[in-house]
């Protein structure tokens, strides 16, 4: 590695070595710096710093640095480890591990259960479904009656909540999530699996020969 | 056209903010 890793770690805050990073995530050393590559696209995309800032993390999802989204932001704030408003590069590969398709289910199941926890209390709410239906409604520019939106959440919720205490905690999020398996399929990008092959124009520039 | 049959989860994960692929393409 060198003086360019060496370099690379004084300048970039929340640098980690990607032998460091491979050790602890299902992706190897090489598809490590491949992901550094997008990494240093997407965190100097609009402040030079070397840091994902939320405009940059918007930019990337939608390409338009100002559109808010609330499942986004929650991304973000999983993504944000540190809770110091920005990724660094650790925290953006190990979030992005969850999403390997060599990644446990149970990751995937656990991560998706704090996405929609949104007001992290342990538990997903009544009130914090339908308020992510509604965001997505509204996202999608759909407009239901109140009452289809009512339906629709009270269905899910009674379904989910099976020892009927009004929330649904990790356990009965589980069950659910194995009756309704498609729920996670988010959780996997397969663009994941052999990044370097999917993208070779970030091993160009990436160091390390596998 | 969103049936209330429908999973509430299922509806919001159709949601663009939670499609990571974005990130990786050109």
């Amino acid at each position: 590695m060198g003086c360019a890793s060496s370099k690379r770690s004084k300048r970039t805050p929340g640098y980690e070595e990607p032998t460091v990073l491979a050790a602890e995530t299902p992706f190897t050393v090489s598809e490590v710096e491949a992901l550094y590559e997008l990494y240093k696209k997407l965190s100097n995309a609009i402040i030079a710093d070397g840091l994902i800032h939320k405009e940059e993390f918007q930019l990337a999802l939608f390409r338009n640095r100002n559109r808010r989204n609330l499942f986004a932001d929650r991304i973000f704030d999983l993504f944000d480890v540190k809770r110091n408003g920005v990724i660094e590069f650790g925290e953006f590969v190990r979030s992005l591990g969850v999403f390997h398709p060599n990644a446990p289910v149970a990751d995937k199941i656990a991560f998706a259960f704090r996405l929609y926890d949104l007001r992290q209390t342990g538990f997903i709410e009544r009130e914090e479904l339908k308020e992510m239906v509604l965001a997505l409604l509204h996202e999608s520019d759909l407009v239901l009656s109140e009452d289809v939106v009512e339906t629709i959440v009270d269905k899910t919720f009674t379904d989910a909540d099976t020892k009927g205490d009004g929330k649904i905690d990790t356990e009965e999020w589980k069950e659910f999530v194995s009756k309704h398996p498609s729920l996670i399929k988010n959780m996997t990008l397969p663009y994941l699996k052999d990044i370097t092959l999917a993208f070779p124009s970030f091993v160009v520039a990436s160091e390390v020969e596998e | 056209v969103v049936p209330a049959t429908m999973n509430a989860f299922e509806l919001i994960s159709t949601s663009q903010g939670l499609n990571l692929s974005s990130l990786f393409e050109k």
